[in-house]
């Protein structure tokens, strides 16, 4: 509890920072090979010649992620966690505090592949955007309640599988809507780009 | 690490009663949607009539996994762990202390899915089994070694999706042996039924 206290005390002085320096910030949770890093791809596909952006990648040990979404011409910083669940708000706190803020516009979190061990620790972010695929089995959802409430946009990715693999897909989106009405449901696929743009919007970036 | 020392403590209580009783244990962990419930289906499918097993799933929530399996007839028992990422030796010790454990010669456990936790806790098995698909991304063996270090045996699963996903299953195994070489590595599928006599043959269940 002292611990959890103590990260969302952190957690806002870096939500206050970036505020200041009008940077529009999201941390991206999901299952492991859910499609954090590929659905980043994406995005900074579409934005990096309209906004300065800085990735944080988070695993627990490999810089996989941070290499994949560097190709894009975006500032990334591989946080390794070693034995840690999911990043906290000192880790990237301490990030914060060693960088140039006025470079940026934006900052993604790609947050360690995990649907509960980040539901513990705020990061300061403006939103959480939680990623599942078709591929984990339709009951995906209802098993992680927690960060489904904790999170404001939540991204079904792989829709391209859906017939192949049978998911029921609306079992996905209503356990979501029925956890979290607020919740925005957003389908997508990186093969076929179905839902990008829609999820690029959704983001509010102008 | 006190916490660490009772677990271990209470993990080898276990296995000396399970011992006693002759029974057979495996602790099966896994990534999120990676099959690990379809493969204890398989498996109990094939089993039931010539042994006597009780399966236990661990989830941090619902009966889903259970409720599955216990369609197979097998004994099953669901513990929901609320908000914690791992089944612990704890959790197990009060499940055994409250059965008759003369009535089985095998015990299954389905721990919750997810790669990372599970590593800080023994439940006192015979083996550990570890499973990852061909969905979640071909790094995800390299990302995770501490259990794949920690697991007698590797299953790679959902290989009827190979061809689909273009996933580099040689890169997954490699990785996998390069990180215990000790480690036996099968591929199956639930789907087409591929490596699931072979995965028998190496339980040694005789
Ligand atoms: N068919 C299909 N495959 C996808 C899609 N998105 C990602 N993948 C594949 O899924 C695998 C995992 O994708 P990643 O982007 O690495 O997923 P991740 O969530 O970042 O994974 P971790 O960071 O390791 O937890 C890769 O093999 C991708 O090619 C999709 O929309 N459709
Ligand atoms: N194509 C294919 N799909 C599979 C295979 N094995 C399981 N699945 C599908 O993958 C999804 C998840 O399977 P589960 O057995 O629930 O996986 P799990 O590891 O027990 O999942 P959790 O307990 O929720 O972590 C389901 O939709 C299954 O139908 C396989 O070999 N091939
Ligand atoms: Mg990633
Ligand atoms: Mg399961």
């Amino acid at each position: 509890k002292e611990v959890e206290k103590n990260n969302n005390t952190i957690a806002n002085l870096i939500n206050n920072k970036l505020h200041e320096h009008n940077i529009k910030s999201f941390d991206i949770v999901g299952a492991i090979g859910a499609g954090k890093t590929a659905i980043l791809e994406k995005i900074t596909d579409r934005l990096a010649q309209k906004f300065k952006i800085l990735v944080i990648c988070g695993d627990i040990t490999t810089r996989v992620d941070a290499d994949r979404i560097q190709k894009k011409n975006v500032d990334t910083i591989q946080i390794n966690t070693g034995r840690e669940c999911a990043l906290n708000a000192y880790y990237i706190n301490k990030v914060i505090n060693n960088i140039d803020l006025c470079k940026y516009n934006i900052i993604f979190i790609e947050n360690v592949g995990n649907l509960i061990c980040p539901a513990e620790f705020l990061l300061g972010m403006d939103k959480r955007i939680i990623v599942v695929s078709t591929t984990e089995g339709e009951w995906v959802v209802e098993k992680h309640p927690l960060l489904f409430k904790m999170s404001e946009i939540a991204i079904i990715n792989k829709i391209d599988l859906v017939e192949r693999l049978e998911t029921d897909l609306d079992k996905m989106v209503n356990d979501a809507k029925e956890i979290n009405p607020n919740i925005e449901v957003i389908l997508t696929s990186t093969k076929t780009d179905e839902g990008i743009e829609d999820l690029i919007k959704k983001l509010n970036l102008k």
